[in-house]
């Protein structure tokens, strides 16, 4: 009966150990280890593969039902994608848009990224190959202006998605998180259900940042989803399972590379079973 | 902060005589588990803690009246001789320094490239738009370089280690002392694009090879740290977006598994805004 005691507490180690580094953070793998403990008391689990498979069905649990996606019922539907430098915002919005039309949706974007040298460009390429119209102003010009413009545009045309770009911005730069908020009242100007869905896009290689970055977008700019990106990587993407638990947000998409197909829709079976690999 | 959490610990201890080596021990998992909120590799933490608790148990803490500050200063410490000592900077090799980035998709390789070369600026650089893929990649780098007034060369539809003969004739046909190529982001694990990364690093034989990896990467940063230095050899590694509240565990990861230095930190989005690394700043940090 000890021996089996020892082997019990050096699998929770080791459980622990493949928590941590997939970045799930030490203190949400020590509370998922802790309702594991709880758990194998009611389930009788005698052996080390009995309690991996109960500690993935609790962590799938973790991330079942989300809600359903808000759409827009009289009107185009709105998502504003956020979220720092150079996780995969443009591209993902690339991808999204392939989404649509693959669903036969009319699909409009807009380059709200004003900022960044090359970003308009980098958005219009990717319109371009998809057949889709962009709607963007100068380099350098007020992005509230062109979301404002990008609405106006999408319920003139009758689209039934608009997509918009911003900037990459660091959730610790107040100035900028305001300026999406100003984004977001410049929309709902046009258009007052919206932003339907705000996105913000994590990046898979990200540590316990993404939680501070969901944080922060959640509580100034009302974020209602996650879209998790670069998974064709080696990191595990933990983080998004801490942020989505702990804001209750769902994880819609996941980004498994760099190409127009490359985006499926998140499977918790999935994402955990990958993670124990 | 760990400071108050370790005085925490000892706090509960005082009065009940001596401090004793179990102690220190125990106050260590404070330590630990600030480590890997602070995204340092699991295994990294381990190691490291090992090394730590040796001078923990020392005298100094066992006698100390603050044996919580004493094993933050040992820790700290520790950091700072790990990370190294002194900042390590880009060596310049006349008559042509040549200077290769690379790194993972949007860790921040074009614009650390720009401010680079606006730091390097007197020595002519000329700089390579190498990211063949990334749709306006070579536009964003032009953007950049005209910015500054500093030329960048791109042989259309050409590869990108077949760009670089021309690149170097230009160079030196022109009186640039500095070539900085920028490549396209890619994955460690991708054998296409590392090999091209290699075939590249062939063909311009630089001069530094620069690591560009994103301050706040996570458990993963030791495997692309690992990947990428076992390749190419780097020479040194930047951190960049260290101007968010990332604490930078990372840092301390890929700078131990590869022993190759951190040279510079990007703190921002503009053009001014790379510095040399300091470690002893990135120790507070990651122990904050
Ligand atoms: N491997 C991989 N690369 C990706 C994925 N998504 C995006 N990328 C790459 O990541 C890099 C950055 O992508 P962008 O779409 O420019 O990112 P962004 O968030 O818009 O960047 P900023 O606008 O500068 O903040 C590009 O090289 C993309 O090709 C993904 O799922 N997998
Ligand atoms: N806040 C902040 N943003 C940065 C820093 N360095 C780069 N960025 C931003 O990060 C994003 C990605 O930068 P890029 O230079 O396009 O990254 P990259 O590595 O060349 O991307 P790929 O070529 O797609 O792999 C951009 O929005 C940059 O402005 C930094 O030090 N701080
Ligand atoms: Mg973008
Ligand atoms: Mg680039």
């Amino acid at each position: 009966f000890t021996r089996s005691r020892k082997l019990d507490e050096e699998m929770f180690e080791q459980l622990e150990e493949i928590l941590i580094e997939s970045d799930i953070g030490p203190r949400m793998s020590g509370r998922i280890l802790g309702d594991l403990r709880t758990a194998v008391k009611t389930n009788k689990v005698s052996d080390s593969a009995g309690l991996k498979a109960l500690l993935q069905a609790e962590m799938i649990k973790l991330l079942k039902s989300p809600p359903a996606w808000n759409h827009n019922s009289d009107g185009p539907t709105i998502i504003l994608i956020i979220g720092i430098n150079g996780v995969g915002k443009t591209t993902t919005i690339a991808k999204l848009a392939n989404h649509f039309l693959k669903q036969k949706k009319k699909v409009l974007l807009a380059a709200g990224d004003t900022f960044r040298a090359a970003a308009i460009d980098q958005l219009k390429i990717w319109a371009e190959r998809l057949g889709v119209d962009c709607i963007a102003h100068q380099d350098g010009s007020d992005a509230a202006a062109v979301c404002f413009d990008a609405v106006t545009a999408a319920k003139a045309r009758q689209v039934d998605i608009l997509i918009i770009d911003t900037a990459g911005r660091l959730h610790t730069k107040a100035h900028l998180v305001e300026e999406l908020k100003k984004i977001k009242r410049s929309i709902q100007k046009v258009e007052e259900g919206a932003p339907h869905e705000t996105l913000l896009v994590l990046d898979a290689t990200t540590g316990q940042n993404g939680l501070l970055q969901a944080q922060v977008f959640y509580r100034e700019v009302d974020t209602s989803g996650l879209i998790l990106t670069k998974m064709d990587g080696t990191a595990k993407g933990g983080v998004a399972l801490t942020v989505s638990n702990e804001l209750s947000l769902p994880i819609r998409f996941i980004g498994l590379g760099e190409k127009i197909d490359d985006l499926t829709d998140f499977n918790p079976r999935e994402f955990i079973t990958a993670l124990f690999e | 902060r760990l400071g108050d959490k370790l005085q925490h610990v000892f706090k509960k201890l005082k009065g009940e005589g001596a401090l004793t080596e179990k102690n220190v021990v125990d106050a260590l998992r404070e330590v630990r588990l600030a480590l890997l909120e602070a995204d340092v590799n699991f295994q990294v933490v381990k190691e490291f803690i090992a090394r730590v608790k040796e001078k923990a148990i020392g005298q100094e803490v066992l006698r100390s009246i603050s044996p919580g500050q004493q094993i933050v200063k040992v820790v700290h410490d520790e950091l700072v001789v790990t990370l190294g000592r002194k900042t390590s900077e880009i060596s310049l090799t006349p008559p042509m320094t040549r200077i290769l980035v690379c790194g993972l998709q949007g860790s921040g390789k074009t614009t650390t490239v720009a401010k680079l070369a606006r730091k390097l600026k007197s020595e002519n650089p000329l700089l390579v738009a190498g990211d063949i893929y990334r749709p306006a990649a070579v536009t964003q780098l032009k953007v950049l370089g005209k910015q500054l007034d500093i030329p960048v060369f791109h042989e259309p539809d050409a590869k990108p280690e077949k760009m670089i003969r021309s690149a170097v004739g230009m160079a030196r046909d022109n009186g640039h002392k500095l070539i900085i190529m920028d490549t396209a982001g890619r994955l460690h694990v991708d054998p296409d694009m590392m090999a091209e990364l290699t075939r590249v690093k062939e063909a311009f034989k630089p001069t530094e090879t620069l690591l560009v990896a994103d301050a706040m990467t996570g458990q993963d940063a030791v495997r692309i740290a690992v990947e990428f230095d076992k390749l190419l050899d780097v020479d040194g590694i930047i951190l960049t977006k260290l101007d968010g509240d990332a604490r930078g565990g990372a840092a301390l990861s890929m700078r131990i598994v590869t022993g190759k230095p951190i040279k510079m930190i990007g703190v921002g989005e503009k053009i001014t805004d790379l510095e040399v690394f300091h470690p002893d700043r990135i120790a507070s940090r990651i122990l904050d």
